[in-house]
């Protein structure tokens, strides 16, 4: 099962 | 003080409805850079970046960094007051909680001003680093919207890959499964027909087609779209606004859980 992952695991606040 | 003509108004028409259903409020930034944008949707899923360019106005004017907090629907309303072939100025000052859009028609024998409300918006800006991308396809947008349409009416994922081969889209739901496989294409006259992949190594990703199928509204705005894809990173598919600048729409991938 794929499970949607999240923007704001990948990309964060500087 | 904030003045922004745009002469082909219809590009502010555009954008505004290519991302006002993934986005319901946002922060417009205004600096000499241009307009910009960055806003996720509210399942922080995708995320939207909008740039344009100071100089593809006609005048530009934007004292200091100005942010403006906006609900997307209703700029939507008022920019679809405009005229196709209205000019579009934005108007804005310090300290008040207005915008105004200002619609002159080409023979300028009509001027309307849309004066809207602002809101406080509390959104944080992310940082999106520099990649270097496993594979990039570059495709007519409107056989990727076609692509993205026919497989959302067979399953709710599509699994993208790039291999030597070429880029192969797949979907499967409760009717069946559905393969679809674009090959580079660079023979034919018109560049903007063709499909161009770069590939540095294979990559397969899942994402969910109704976020694909929502990036698909820009697709008025260019005739190419670029996908870029990286196992370790949310897919980026970019518009190109004319001379202007880009819209960029990231979306998150499905992982194994």
């Amino acid at each position: 099962v794929n499970k949607q992952s999240q923007i704001t695991t990948f990309f964060t606040s500087p | 003080m904030l003045e922004l003509r745009l002469i082909q108004g219809s590009l502010l028409k555009k954008v505004l409805e290519a991302i006002k259903d993934l986005v319901t409020e946002a922060n417009f930034d205004c600096s000499a850079t241009g307009f910009s944008l960055q806003a996720m949707d509210s399942s922080h899923v995708a995320l939207v970046a909008l740039l344009l360019r100071s100089e593809g106005f006609d005048h530009y004017r934007c004292d200091r960094n100005l942010s403006m907090g906006i609900n997307l629907n209703n700029m939507s309303k008022m920019l679809r007051c405009a005229g196709p072939e209205d000019i579009i100025t934005i108007k804005g000052d310090d300290g008040t909680d207005t915008v105004t859009f200002m619609f002159e028609s080409q023979k300028q024998d009509k001027i309307s001003d849309f004066e809207m409300k602002l809101m406080d918006i509390d959104s944080e800006h992310l940082g999106i680093p520099d990649a270097e991308y496993q594979a990039i396809v570059r495709m007519p947008s409107a056989e990727f919207a076609r692509i993205c349409k026919d497989l959302g009416s067979i399953g709710d994922t599509v699994v993208i890959s790039v291999t030597k081969e070429g880029v192969k889209f797949f979907t499967r739901g409760d009717v069946g499964s559905a393969n679809i496989v674009c090959r580079q294409n660079t023979s034919v006259d018109k560049p903007e027909d063709s499909t161009v992949i770069e590939m540095n190594e294979p990559v397969s990703l899942t994402f969910a087609l109704r976020y694909m199928n929502s990036f698909t509204k820009a697709t008025t705005l260019s005739e190419v779209v670029t996908i870029s894809l990286s196992s370790e990173l949310p897919v980026v598919v970019e518009y190109k606004i004319a001379e202007m600048g880009y819209i960029r729409f990231y979306l998150a991938p499905k992982i194994e859980d």
